[in-house]
């Protein structure tokens, strides 16, 4: 489903230059539910970002479904982006100008779908993590984990075939944070889904099928 | 250190009311070290806001180093929380056009202090939190858990009296977590510092004094 070869990545700030991914080799199967784990900094947001085409690799190939994305432009991975991957990100993304609701909506605009069928669904979603109380607030009169649940519930409302989860989890009780790994098995389970999440929390990482690790860039064992 | 008399705390939105804080009492002794939990939503941010004189309770008293603050204008509040708080905010709070060491320095631009002892206690507050390589980044240039410890370093740098933390351990791995918490504790044990922390995580709180849980904006046990 995601297939990474030899991919290496180069952030370079005034004094710094940072190998941020070094010569990863990874294939994601499909309906694979996988965990990628290692310390802060080491290169897992970065892996992500590049693997939800948000990103560039320095060096290396992509594909997505047997797709080979280096060559595409930028309208069409976009495209792609939309039709196939639903993305949790680390700091929530979501949009401050936008109500809970609307912000969910979002993936959702992209399809040939009524208003209110997107409306529906996206309160369906809200729901799922518990927040039918709180969909006309905005985003910062949420608390952090209320926020981290939006972005879980934007991630999900389109069922992609592909749910890409930095640290899900990193701002909610063990009690929600297990809801919310529930929502993500059940997706697996029963829509098939391939997922892959980035998590601190080795608990939760075991309850998925394989776990990566990195190390200052590397894959280790 | 820090007491709180049956405060409550209302947020109004235009659709919905929100009894956030609930008839809290909490009087918290100098140099204890206090953790807070409970369910993503139920007050721990509010309740550490207030604590922090960084948002006014709807109804009660605040005692801060027996100090009445509810009397206290805009600017002697500012001059008390400047001179006695430091805050690891759970979304950072980072300023993104400063570098690093800058947004470290600033809690010590309140006193009389060269410049260069600034920069020397900034750059030691980073090295404690694993950063020295990055000091010259700025925010958005760093991951998630690179961030959260810039907060910290940033809270810690002027040795305060007292220390609030709101899940300062979110977005970090297991043995940063706990670098950070040691970190912490030193400050507890060396300086005497007061600190009450916010945390989901039982294994940290438990290495605290005491443990207060919250439910739906009250006090529990
Ligand atoms: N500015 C605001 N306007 C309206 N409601 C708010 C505002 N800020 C917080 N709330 C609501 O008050 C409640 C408590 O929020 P708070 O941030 O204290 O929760 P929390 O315990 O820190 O949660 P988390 O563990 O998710 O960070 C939440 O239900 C939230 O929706
Ligand atoms: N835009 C950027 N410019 C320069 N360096 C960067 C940039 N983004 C990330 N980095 C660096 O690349 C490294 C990897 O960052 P990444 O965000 O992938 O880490 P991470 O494993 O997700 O960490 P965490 O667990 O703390 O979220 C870090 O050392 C970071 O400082
Ligand atoms: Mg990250
Ligand atoms: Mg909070």
């Amino acid at each position: 489903m995601i297939k990474l070869k030899n991919i290496d990545k180069v952030y370079r700030t005034d004094k710094i230059e940072t190998l941020a991914l070094k010569e990863i080799d990874l294939e994601v199967k499909k309906n694979e539910f996988l965990s990628i784990m290692g310390p802060s900094g080491c290169g897992k947001s970065t892996l992500l970002n590049i693997m939800g085409l948000l990103d560039q690799p320095s060096k290396g190939e992509i594909y997505i479904d047997a797709e080979q994305v280096m060559t595409f432009k930028d309208k069409k991975l976009a495209k792609l982006r939309n039709k196939k991957i639903g993305f949790i990100f680390q700091s929530f993304h979501l949009i401050n100008d936008l109500s809970v609701v609307d912000n969910v909506e979002i993936p959702l605009l992209y399809r040939k779908m009524s208003g209110s069928e997107r409306r529906r669904r996206a309160l369906a979603a809200l729901e799922k993590v518990g927040l039918n109380t709180r969909t006309k607030h905005f985003p910062n009169q949420l608390s952090g984990g209320q926020r981290q649940r939006v972005a879980i519930a934007r991630a999900i409302v389109g069922e992609p075939e592909i749910i890409l989860a930095d640290e899900p989890t990193g701002n909610l009780d063990s009690n929600m944070g297990q809801e919310i790994i529930d929502i993500l098995h059940n997706l697996h389970k029963n829509e098939n889904t391939t997922i892959v999440m980035v998590t601190h929390d080795e608990h939760i990482a075991k309850q998925t099928e394989r776990i990566i690790r990195l190390f200052d860039g590397a894959m280790v064992n």
